[in-house]
């Protein structure tokens, strides 16, 4: 029968953690990110996230809420089709 | 639903489709049983053929591609967009496009089918044991050729059958060498190369010559995936080379070590430290089948849909036993129409395996191919509460709270099938059973008791002094009474005691509405009421309906048929239906499903 040995406590080490070289990585918040995409858009800071936010929640049957909850960010990370939703 | 603006669709139903590259991820026989799997789905609820032709312009175009691939729609490397379509047309509309830079499997991890060996092209079974190892990818161990091989039972030990895994010395894709091997070391451009290299291309895809001079023969051919060859990092579709020095460490499979998201990743040269050569391991990877069939539904007219369940929704999910969704049916029968042969194969294949297990399917393209809904609901307030109209009176048999005792129906006619009944007149939920309504006979569905349809009873016992076609129907919240609608008439019924028929103008609807199609209970004491394209808000116990009324049923029920032939609330929810469809609508106005009255409410077989 296997040895009943007591479990030892795992040596922890360090964790290095890797920049890998190609590996895009985003130092912005989820709101900042969007609304640095949606500046980049339209060329303003004046943009009505929350509106479009409920568009798309709409379009996607999820909770109209016009915020980046929880939900809407797990919609928008999801794989998807290429195909946008609404035109231009 | 939706269509792309126009309805734009096909003027042929014999469509042809070509496949212009294939993956390397996959091998290209179960590539090929995926689209004609995906295909299928489409054919086998419309009068659409698909015929595959290996030259020369098809209406649909199939490729794989990655980044900026030629259309001005660039992919975004590994993850995020999986693919695209364009809806039917000329040129490059119809045209399917797939990224690479995805895994391509059937949704549940590599399948490495096999060449050669002794197992008839089987696939690997991982983990597999030889030699008393157990491995879980394929292996070279055992051979002197470098050839890498998997058994395709749980044990080569026991059973002894195995076969040659991709691999770029067994065969080459494409090119122009009909499937020769790579010859190491080749020489490109003057320089020897002794593995597949990306040089020379913009397109990422590996490459290697199947004669020892590039310069001098020209001869060439795309590698396979091996089944450990890396997506993403910097070095997609290169093997993992084991075991790989990481920060001084030696790792014999992949890891996680060095990030923190958990994702396991390998070096693709012996030495990361050295060469920062990785890219992560394979996953479970994206079903190709899944993505091509919605894809297909693009290539044929259909633009994305809101319900989730649907194929047609634009994000990816796994599902091991797919289904097309009646909200799909609806769609792509919206644009050509039922599949005209009764006795059609049903496409309940399983997503997981290249080859479709055909089984019965009974809510396959049924139906009678409704007409379009208006278009995506757009935001909506909630009705607000008008105040009741000055000088409503009440009766004094409205006042009563205590119905009649009711015996329990008998049927009259257990033989009368309400799944045989093509639709029905009134729908609604009456003491928390569902009640279908047809010619002076109706059935009751419980959903708590899970005992099926009952009935045919008769109404003239239940409610006598009804007419045998009744529009609609309710029941009061607060007092149980039940108020029936038929032409401009209304009946109340206490028990069996009724009082009507009275005029709907008497409730305050005028004369320009016909029918009742139906009624929604909107908390205690309010009813909306639906007749043509408006609805009306019942105030129940003063039995009049509310100032501001009527409204436009769109204004509101966006994304529902205006002509619904039966409204009801059902477990909390709206249900509109026409023909033999229904939309069920949330109490926030989403229409978060589109399905069969008969198949998924009545459960029939």
């Amino acid at each position: 029968s296997p040895l009943q040995s007591q479990p030892s406590p795992l040596q922890s080490k360090p964790q290095a953690v890797v920049t890998f070289p190609g590996e895009l990585v985003s130092m912005l918040s989820d709101l900042e990110l969007a609304e640095a995409e949606a500046e980049a858009r339209t060329g303003s800071k004046q943009v009505a996230l929350g509106k479009a936010l409920r568009r798309m929640q709409k379009q996607l049957g999820l909770e109209e809420t016009g915020q980046l909850d929880a939900g809407t960010l797990e919609a928008m990370r999801a794989p998807r089709c290429g195909v946008p939703d609404v035109g231009t | 639903f939706l269509t792309f603006e126009g309805d734009l669709k096909w003027d042929h139903m014999d469509l042809t489709y070509r496949v212009i590259n294939y993956s390397p991820d996959l091998d290209r026989a179960v590539i090929d049983d995926a689209f004609k799997r995906a295909f299928k789905v489409w054919s086998d609820v419309t009068p659409l053929t698909f015929t595959q032709i290996y030259s020369g312009e098809a209406d649909i175009m199939i490729m794989f591609g990655s980044r900026e691939h030629g259309d001005g729609y660039p992919f975004d490397g590994k993850d995020g967009l999986l693919a695209h379509a364009f809806p039917p047309g000329q040129g490059i509309q119809g045209d399917a496009h797939f990224d690479d830079d995805e895994l391509w499997t059937l949704g549940a991890g590599l399948v490495v089918k096999t060449r050669h060996g002794n197992a008839g092209g089987a696939d690997c079974h991982f983990p597999f044991v030889f030699e008393g190892r157990s491995y879980s990818r394929c292996i070279t161990e055992g051979r002197t050729d470098g050839l890498p091989w998997c058994a395709t039972t749980a044990s080569y030990d026991r059973d002894k059958k195995y076969g040659f895994c991709p691999s770029e010395l067994l065969y080459t894709n494409g090119g122009n060498s009909d499937g020769s091997p790579c010859v190491f070391p080749f020489v490109f451009d003057g320089t020897s190369y002794d593995t597949c290299t990306t040089d020379g291309r913009s397109d990422g895809y590996r490459w290697c010559a199947t004669t020892a001079s590039f310069d001098r023969d020209k001869k060439y051919g795309f590698c396979p995936n091996r089944d450990t060859a890396v997506t993403g990092g910097n070095s997609q579709g290169d093997p993992c080379v084991f075991p790989f020095t990481f920060l001084g460490q030696s790792y014999s499979a992949c890891t996680s070590e060095g990030r923190q998201d958990g994702k396991l990743w390998c070096a693709t040269t012996s030495n990361y430290d050295t060469d920062k050569k990785w890219g992560f391991c394979p996953d479970r990877g994206y079903s190709i089948f899944l993505v091509a069939a919605h894809e297909f539904g693009h290539s044929l007219g259909l633009d994305h849909s809101s319900v989730r369940e649907a194929l047609m929704y634009p994000m990816y999910s796994y599902v091991q036993d797919f289904q097309l969704d009646p909200d799909d049916v609806q769609g792509i029968q919206y644009l050509y129409g039922e599949q005209p042969r009764r006795s059609r194969a049903c496409w309940g294949s399983r997503g997981a395996g290249p080859a479709p297990s055909l089984t019965p399917c009974p809510r396959s393209g049924r139906g009678s191919g409704p007409e379009p809904t208006a278009p995506a609901p757009v935001p909506t307030e909630e009705p607000q509460p008008m105040p009741t109209e000055a000088g409503s009176t009440s009766t004094t048999e409205e006042e009563e709270e205590t119905p009649e005792p009711t015996s329990e129906p008998v049927p009259v006619d257990p033989s009368r099938d309400a799944c045989a009944e093509k639709d029905f007149d009134t729908i609604t939920e009456i003491n928390g059973e569902l009640h279908f309504f047809k010619d002076g006979k109706y059935w009751t569905l419980s959903s708590l008791w899970k005992s099926g349809i009952q009935g045919a009873f008769s109404m003239a016992d239940s409610w006598p002094g009804l007419p045998a076609v009744i529009d609609a129907a309710f029941q009061d919240v607060l007092t149980k009474r039940i108020f029936f609608f038929a032409g401009r008439q209304f009946w109340v019924f206490s028990g069996k005691s009724a009082l009507g028929p009275r005029g709907i103008e008497k409730l305050g609807i005028g004369k320009g509405a016909g029918r009742i199609a139906g009624a929604l209970q909107r908390g205690r004491g309010k009813v909306l009421l639906f007749s043509g394209e408006s609805y009306w808000r019942l105030d129940v116990k003063v039995q009049r309906v509310d100032k501001g009324y009527p409204r436009a049923t769109d204004d509101v029920f966006t994304g529902v048929p205006l002509d619904a032939r039966n409204v009801f609330l059902y477990q909390d929810k709206y249900h509109f239906c026409r023909g033999s469809f229904y939309w069920r609508m949330t109490p926030r106005y989403q229409v978060d499903r589109v399905g069969y009255v008969k198949y998924d409410i009545l459960q029939c077989p």
